[in-house]
């Protein structure tokens, strides 16, 4: 159980440091990031939110407020997540997305735990909260999904979503257990089986927001690359959405790699206070999932 | 959809703004502009002579929201924007059909 | 109620201004702006060179007023503000579904 | 008639008349206010103190047309104006009941 532990505490600070490297290059081309870093590789801050070097965004901040609501029921509980969402709202965050800000505040207005159907919720806003969610259900892939599509509509009432979603979930799983990186691919290819616009074999390069490109950028990244820090960088020299991109991709590479592959730097350079919770969320986490044997 | 147009004593914007971002409400244009009313300008003196400017600078505030949060947000502003003195400015709401948010094509209610 | 915006040439604000407070109409709120239109811009030296400055700066008033005055108050805004040449500007009339006085919390035309 | 409101980057104004002078419209208001919204503003030294400028400038275009070219106008100043990035601002729709051209009295879509 000592393994899962590690690669829980590598999956959450995976999150953490994708989005705070990520978020120097979010919005940029290509061509601008390599007219302006030739490779961005070093956790600086700056950005279009002028972060402060090792500062997270929503994707990390969303996630921790996901896990603490859990963690304080000692289980799910829908309510308690949407009510830190608005506590979270509420504190000034450096950014929030505009789908996201949109379902909060209908929580906060009206109550609402799900938020009708939209065509417009295609993006990554509950993809990229996926990493609570998976450690909490280690060993019971139908909870995760259950609980997957749940938070997810609390913003992003859409199946493109939804699916990625539990993609997301199942490869954190899958690779926090051991697997190799042929049952991943075929993962990704069970999705893909679904909804063909997801397939990446001959990536274009897209890494917008839409979750289609933003899961797109990271599988062809994650399969064609053999460590953590070179999945990670090559995610976020493809600008875009690049702090999702790159949290998505730290996440999955994160439980793939485990704690050793994380670069000693990148740590280093995280947000203290965010590194010390969200590796004793995912411990904590853990020992709530059926795969502790708690009883 | 409304626009809810707020012209407000310019030192209340930043009260009103944060008022505001507690309802979860961040965007938002504003401009500045003269008021002429009941409340007088104060006086200058201009060569020698004495000249009550005649307007007061105001701030304007437009706020496009769904219609379903116009007294809420009505009510707030009014609380927040007011000092009893007179002068504090008006509110405004008036119906607006459609809108686009220029970066993603977005429309209605979802693109605010 | 309804909003009456006028676009005018920023000289007639004072004749536009007295003639309404003839009609008892004191408050409004008014704003600098950029024309584009037929009226064609001064032309500029800028390092040897003419330039057609191609904006016109405008005054915008705006003006909520009951509903029953607008077209008393149309007509003589466009009366004053109206010299012959191109240019003169514009006004135009919506609706405006709620009004409210910050200072007292008033609503309606009590409120303008 | 309606009034199509833009709220866009100020860069984007040249490209926005020209696109619109095509479409054979070559009259707008234009003023120059402050947006609030997702994109951040830039960090200015005060004292040896960071602060983030919380406004962005913003060029707001106030076009009246005829009801029939609304959506062809919307489409047009959307695909101009965007860039793709946060910040690109807002179109909004909303109905003008009445327009005068005050140079010649006229009224309706003529004045236009
Ligand atoms: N009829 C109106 N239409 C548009 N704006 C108005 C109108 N009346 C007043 N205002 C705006 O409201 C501001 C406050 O009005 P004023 O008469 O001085 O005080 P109060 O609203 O406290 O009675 C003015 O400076 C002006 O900007
Ligand atoms: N379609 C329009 N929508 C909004 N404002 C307009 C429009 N057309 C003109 N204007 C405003 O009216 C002013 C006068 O217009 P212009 O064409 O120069 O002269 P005229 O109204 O005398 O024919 C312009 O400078 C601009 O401020
Ligand atoms: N609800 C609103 N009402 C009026 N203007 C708004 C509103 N929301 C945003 N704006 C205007 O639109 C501009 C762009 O908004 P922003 O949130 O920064 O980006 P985006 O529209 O690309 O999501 C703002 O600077 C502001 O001028
Ligand atoms: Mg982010
Ligand atoms: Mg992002």
């Amino acid at each position: 159980f000592d393994t899962v532990l590690a690669r829980a505490r590598a999956t959450y600070l995976g999150l953490a440091i994708g989005d705070a490297l990520g978020a120097t290059t979010e919005f940029m081309t290509p061509g601008e990031i390599k007219a302006q870093f030739k490779v961005h590789r070093k956790i600086i801050g700056g950005g279009w939110l002028y972060l402060k070097p090792g500062q997270v965004t929503d994707d990390t901040e969303m996630s921790i407020a996901l896990g603490r609501a859990v963690l304080s029921s000692g289980g799910w509980d829908l309510q308690g997540i949407a009510d830190n969402f608005v506590t979270w709202m509420r504190s000034k965050p450096v950014d929030i997305g505009s789908t996201c800000r949109r379902g909060i505040r209908d929580y906060m207005l009206k109550g609402q735990l799900e938020t009708p159907y939209n065509d417009w919720d295609a993006g990554n806003g509950a993809a990229m909260r996926m990493a609570p969610v998976a450690l909490l259900t280690l060993g019971d892939e139908e909870a995760m999904s259950r609980f997957a599509i749940s938070q997810a509509h609390l913003t992003h009432n859409h199946p493109l979503s939804d699916a990625a979603c539990i993609t997301i979930g199942r490869m954190i799983h899958q690779a926090i257990g051991s697997c190799d990186r042929f049952q991943l691919h075929a993962t990704t290819r069970e999705l893909v089986a679904e909804y063909k616009s997801f397939r990446f074999n001959k990536y274009q390069g897209n890494a917008s927001s839409y979750v289609v490109d933003t899961l797109q950028t990271v599988f062809h990244y994650f399969f064609t690359t053999a460590d953590f820090e070179e999945c990670l960088v090559a995610v976020v020299n493809q600008g875009g959405d690049a702090d999702t991109t790159g949290a998505i991709a730290g996440m999955i590479a994160g439980a793939f790699y485990g704690l050793d592959a994380i670069p000693l730097r990148w740590l280093k350079k995280l947000n203290r206070d965010v590194r010390i919770e969200v590796e004793q969320q995912a411990v904590d986490l853990a020992k709530l999932s059926p795969w502790s044997g708690d009883p | 959809m409304k626009k809810v147009e707020c012209i407000i004593k310019p030192f209340k914007l930043d009260d009103v703004k944060t008022a505001l971002s507690d309802l979860g409400i961040a965007g938002m244009t504003v401009s500045e502009v003269r008021g002429f009313g009941r409340q007088k300008g104060h006086t200058e003196l201009y060569r020698g002579a004495e000249y009550q400017i005649d307007f007061i600078p105001k701030v304007k505030i437009d706020l496009v929201i769904p219609e379903d949060q116009v007294n809420e947000v009505v009510e707030l502003v009014q609380k927040e924007a007011c000092t009893g003195r007179i002068g504090d400015g008006k509110i405004f709401v008036s119906d607006v059909g459609q809108a686009v948010r220029i970066r993603t094509g977005e429309t209605g209610p979802e693109s605010l």
